[in-house]
């Protein structure tokens, strides 16, 4: 499935990053 | 030669992206076509959405709202902004952006270039989803059609890359 990635579907993939994105502090990186 | 994550191709798909999410902050100024985009004042009308303080009314007003095809007008807007952007990342986000080729304002202003237009925006980008109220922001990004929020992300992971605190 050209969408899976590691496992994951793609929208996971964008709602992990997105979500990581929202609890990450100023500054700090990745 | 390799440009980073992103090469010359996904760069006008990144600038028809971002043109999108552009929409979503709904500023007087119209945004619908690259060339809306090239005088800079809907730039500088979403980066005071992004932080009224720090782009403030002063700020904005030093943007000629009046450039139409005059690129020389545009590129001294462009110019502004791009200051502004830069020094909005080091004073207020406490970080720099090392190595990321910052946008040709000559060939925005002159051609419109979609590519380049696109790293302008990438930077606006990178306001809008480290700020203060960047919960807002990234929510919006996250109602977007998934392709959309793919090219999104992949901007963000290219300019997190490049910031250092």
């Amino acid at each position: 499935d050209p969408n899976m990635k590691g496992g994951q579907t793609s929208e996971g993939v964008l709602a992990n990053f997105f979500n990581s994105l929202l609890t990450k502090k100023a500054g700090s990186p990745g | 030669m390799s440009t980073g994550v992103l090469d010359s191709v996904d760069r006008v798909e990144l600038c028809e992206s971002l043109l999108t999410w552009i929409q979503t902050f709904g500023v007087e100024a119209p945004c619908k076509t690259v060339e809306d985009l090239t005088s800079g004042v809907v730039m500088a009308q979403v980066l005071q959405k992004i932080d009224g303080v720090y782009f403030s009314d002063g700020w904005i007003s030093r943007i000629k709202s009046e450039a139409g095809d005059n690129w020389r007008l545009k590129i001294s807007n462009l110019k502004k902004i791009l200051k502004g952007i830069l020094d909005y990342n080091r004073e207020i986000l406490g970080q720099q952006i090392n190595d990321f080729t910052l946008p040709d304002l000559n060939l925005i202003g002159e051609h419109s270039d979609e590519a380049e237009l696109g790293r302008m925006l990438q930077l606006i980008l990178g306001c809008a989803v480290n700020c203060e109220q960047k919960q807002e922001y990234i929510q919006t990004i996250m109602m977007m059609e998934e392709s959309v929020q793919h090219v999104v992300m992949t901007a963000i992971q290219e300019l997190m890359s490049k910031e250092t605190p």
